[in-house]
């Protein structure tokens, strides 16, 4: 079972909102012309997150999440069409 | 996920300007390589200019950084982007100056950079194989290996389609490593019942020492989920082999990697300031491993899952003439077999002492 941090410091908290912010934030909504900011919660983002990087998929800010998150990476959002 | 590509196969592209990290024909040897990456599996032709406007313009920036909507985020974080296929900023690609740009694996390589964010600049989204060149997270991988996986040649492919002139087959990688090259040299080397089996970044060879046949794999034609560049392997008393890399291993029983792995290396009893390991190798006849980290080794004993008291202790003492850092190290016929670059020591462990020095790919009949 993947370990938990006691409680997520609110720098972490930051970090995770942030991070989700910029990689998992837009969507195409072929519906509609215009990009629909992703309104979804920050627990279904960090799904997907872990769902896209093979991670369990908890929801939460594990350990293994958030070191994944440290990682030095590319700045183009992993979702939608990075336009 | 792709995105539409260019409408043509020639592209310009121009380097406006430099890091000083590197010397200017470093940057631009990384950036032509980086290139290269994409034209060989593809009909694309990349020229570059050095004045006006090219399809893909490079440059170097820090935080908020020209026009781009983008920004940086200071040493590490994000290390570059791209934009895709299209006019103004599609095509481009920024780099973080404030991130250590090198030619080889210290800091952030600029060419394995570089080739990945040309792929976005290309129309590839990012993909979430970790084998590949387009998997988000900045992974180092050994030079000589050609960096596309297949996941990204295909991408790349269904975009622009193969080279000219390559019959249909599927293209090969244009280059891997040749073993009996005169400076081969291997990350991981493990022993599997009869068989021995070199690992050097995503390839695996197995070798038949009675009948010195070898075959060359792919470590994820048979191990889908272990990652390319494995550090240290060896087979335990259990038929199990153990794989290392950073500060994970995985557990191997024949094809399966067992349930809860990878875990951490400090659950075999290393501090938390060990990192990684170098090389590993079990005695059959002692039942204990031996853990290799730089000058030192660690003891664990296989019957008792521990690690021993009184390690780490420095490897020449107990291996005289073993005073090389330990690439990768095996067992065979009671000898030990012990690797450094392109270099290799039999050591006998009953007399303690060194028998023999070969090259490292004595074992391919080169």
């Amino acid at each position: 079972l993947p370990t938990y941090p006691e409680k997520v410091s609110e720098e972490d908290s930051k970090f995770v909102q942030n991070y989700l912010n910029k990689f998992y934030a837009i969507e195409p909504d072929p519906n509609q012309r215009a990009w629909k900011i992703n309104a979804e919660s920050t627990d279904e983002k960090l799904q997907k997150m872990q769902q896209f990087f093979g991670l369990k998929v908890t929801g939460k800010p594990d350990n293994e999440t958030l070191e994944m998150m440290k990682k030095p990476r590319c700045g183009v959002p992993d979702v939608g069409l990075y336009g | 996920f792709t995105l539409p590509g260019w409408k043509k196969n020639k592209l310009t592209y121009r380097i406006v300007n430099y890091t000083p990290d590197m010397s200017k024909e470093d940057v631009d040897k990384a950036i032509e390589k980086a290139f290269k990456v994409w034209s060989a599996v593809t009909p694309l032709v990349f020229t570059r200019i050095r004045k006006g406007i090219a399809d893909i313009m490079i440059a170097f920036g820090t935080t908020a950084h020209g026009h781009c909507p983008r920004y940086f985020d200071g040493p590490l974080g994000v290390l570059a982007h791209a934009f895709p296929p299209g006019n103004g900023l599609g095509g481009d690609v920024h780099f973080d100056e404030d991130e250590d740009w090198t030619t080889g694996s210290a800091g952030f390589n600029l060419f394995l950079v570089a080739a990945h964010e040309f792929g976005h600049a290309l129309g590839l989204s990012h993909s979430k194989d970790q084998r590949a060149l387009m998997f988000p997270s900045y992974a180092y991988v050994s030079l000589s290996e050609f960096p596309l996986s297949p996941d990204d040649i295909s991408g790349i492919q269904s975009i622009y389609g193969s080279p000219p002139n390559v019959p249909d087959k599927r293209p090969t990688t244009p280059t891997s490593p040749k073993t009996c090259g005169s400076q081969m040299s291997f990350d991981a080397i493990t022993t599997l019942r009869r068989e021995v089996i070199f690992l050097k970044g995503r390839n695996l060879w197995r070798v038949y020492p009675d009948n010195s046949e070898t075959e060359r794999e792919l470590i994820s034609a048979f191990w889908p989920n272990l990652p390319p560049g494995i550090e240290a392997a060896y087979e335990n008393t259990k038929d199990q082999i153990l794989f290392f890399k950073g500060n994970k291993f995985w557990v191997i029983s024949g094809y399966q990697v067992l349930v809860g792995y990878p875990k951490n290396i400090n659950t075999l009893g290393f501090p938390k300031s060990v990192k990684k390991v170098d090389a590993a190798v079990c005695n059959k006849n002692t039942g204990k491993t031996d853990f290799f980290i730089g000058d030192k080794y660690w003891r664990f004993d296989e019957n008792s899952q521990s690690m021993e008291k009184g390690y780490p202790r420095l490897t020449v003492n107990e291996f005289p003439g073993i005073s090389h850092k330990v690439d990768a190290v095996f067992q065979q016929k009671g000898l030990f077999y012990f690797f450094h670059e392109s270099k290799q020591w039999e050591f006998d462990p009953i007399a303690k002492k060194v028998t023999k020095e070969m090259e490292s790919n004595s074992w391919f009949n080169c």
